[in-house]
């Protein structure tokens, strides 16, 4: 299955005579991959050289900072440990960036498609590779911040490689650490969670995270809020895995030594490399079996998808006419696209919440199916600059929304007192923790209830001023759009 | 600003949940002594 489309040489960049074409000449688009952070991801053919390529189409009004920032990283990178960028276009409303194909997906797709873990030596031979990619970002001063099954990408050889860069930082001499809060909660080292400033060891918190994800199917914490978790991560000891005796106590003591809260403690990826547990990797041919299994696995479903869709729209041409030519439409237009879209969809197993509900931050890339577990960012980069250069003026301005549940205790009080109970309006000091005592005063069965809804309720707010700060951000990213249409293909 | 208001609303949920938390147990130890 996944050796057909193997190119036997490395492309290095698109041709300059490609790159001054529409990509739809250059390419022809295979099927969709999977849905990333800001758009969707397709397998494509490189009609020049016949290779296959993943392509990135990004809507213009997403975040272009972060694109372009992934894209810079990329573009700084070659090692056969981290994905190849090859170009980008502009074609309408969509930037479209090529990027390396890795024919097998990424590390979690496999875990969901197989719908079983990874074993220990098949975790060993992937952290090999991750850390090698790793070494290498890190001498190039780049954190990638968002380590996860869900951004390591394996080729159909079994190789991995690190992917998803749209949250990545680039050290700087000047600012050795970052304090930006990024990554995806659960898998968020304790220091990036204190914004105590962080550098390159939170990847290796996070790979710790990671070999725990790949032997027990979640990372810890994962049943629990994100919101929560990210309490309980700086201030509870290092997570373990939940049955040590599964465990080989050299994947043990490998674990142990990524996951030291104190960073300066932590180990880097070039020592890690010579880690017993990883100096025992087998070669990568030992995931050939693992990789066909879940290529297998996905082609099934992907032509099960298509039987149900054929099936759809043969029983809509035999009922309405109108609705057959709508059918007909769409599925000439983007055939497999919708074949793959409805895989994406099955596949959806997972049971963790996204950090923000309606936030679009998932992994992604080229290869990778959508997560469950969503990647959070809080500050972004323009705001880092702006802290290190004005940022007094944040202060001055901050008036922190009031939590909804403590304008409904006010207005509880409210009514209380205008029946003639309460006599102590003068003692009411909104958003205190005095308002809290009014739960004394609520049955069981209320108190149950209100802990049920406490997260979607917290969700919503949160959703809220996202939405907020998204309607301020608006007009400087219209400004960048506008001046973005004049700009070439690059 | 946005880190700062989402701080705040995650704190006060916090509170709030440790409260309900807390009223639960309570109740839940004045039960026990009174069966």
């Amino acid at each position: 299955v996944q050796m057909r489309n193997h190119p036997r040489r490395q492309l290095k960049k698109l041709s300059e005579d490609s790159l001054t074409k529409q990509p739809e000449e250059v390419f022809d688009v295979l099927e969709k991959l999977g849905e990333g952070s800001y758009g969707c991801v397709f397998k494509a053919h490189y009609k020049e050289t016949g290779e296959i390529v993943a392509i990135k189409q990004v809507p213009v009004e997403s975040d272009l900072q972060e694109i372009i920032k992934e894209i810079s990283i990329m573009q700084q990178c070659n090692s056969p440990h981290v994905v190849r960028y090859y170009g980008s276009y502009f074609k309408n409303s969509d930037l479209w960036i090529v990027m390396e194909y890795c024919g097998a997906g990424s590390v979690s797709d496999i875990i969901r498609l197989r719908n079983k873990t990874i074993t220990e030596e098949e975790i060993a031979t992937i952290l090999q590779s991750t850390l090698k990619g790793l070494e290498y970002l890190h001498f190039m001063r780049k954190i990638h911040r968002d380590i996860k099954a869900g951004n390591i990408l394996l080729n159909s050889e079994g190789q991995a490689k690190l992917a998803d860069f749209g949250v990545a930082g680039q050290l700087t001499d000047t600012m050795a650490k970052r304090n930006t809060v990024i990554g995806t909660p659960f898998w968020m080292a304790p220091e990036v969670i204190q914004e105590i400033g962080y550098n390159c060891v939170a990847d290796i918190w996070s790979l710790g995270i990671t070999s725990i994800e790949m032997s027990e199917g979640k990372p810890p914490y994962a049943d629990i809020h994100p919101m929560r978790a990210i309490f309980m991560i700086p201030t509870n000891p290092p997570p373990t895995f939940r049955n040590p005796d599964l465990w080989s106590p050299s994947f043990q003591d490998f674990v142990s030594q990524c996951l030291v809260k104190n960073p300066e403690n932590r180990a880097a990826a070039t020592q890690l490399l010579q880690h017993p547990f990883i100096r025992a990797a087998k070669p990568n041919s030992i995931l050939r079996a693992l990789i066909t299994d879940a290529m297998e696995i996905k082609l099934k479903r992907q032509e099960e998808a298509e039987q149900r869709e054929q099936e759809d729209e043969d029983n809509s041409d035999e009922d309405e006419v109108d609705q057959g030519t709508m059918v007909r439409a769409g599925t000439g237009d983007l055939g497999t696209v919708r074949a793959a879209g409805s895989l994406v969809g099955s596949l959806g197993g997972g049971t963790a919440r996204t950090m923000i509900a309606h936030d679009d931050d998932d992994d992604d890339d080229t290869g990778t199916m959508r997560s469950q577990l969503g990647t959070m960012v809080i500050n972004s980069d323009d705001e880092e600059e702006e802290e290190a250069g004005t940022m007094k003026r944040r202060d001055e301005t901050m008036q922190p929304a009031k939590p909804s549940f403590l304008e409904y205790f006010e207005q509880k009080e409210k009514e209380a007192n205008s029946q003639g109970g309460g006599t102590n309006a003068d003692n009411r000091r909104p958003a205190n923790e005095g308002d809290l005592e009014v739960v004394s005063s609520w049955s069981v069965e209320e108190l149950r209830l209100r802990l049920a809804s406490l997260d979607p309720q917290m969700e919503q707010e949160i959703e809220e001023i996202r939405q907020r700060y998204q309607t301020k951000r608006q007009p400087i990213l219209d400004a960048i759009e506008a001046k973005k249409r004049r700009q070439q293909n690059f | 600003l946005f880190m700062k208001e989402l701080e705040h609303i995650v704190k006060s949920y916090e509170a709030y949940r440790q409260a309900l938390l807390s009223e639960v147990e309570a109740r839940k130890q004045r039960q026990q002594w009174y069966a």
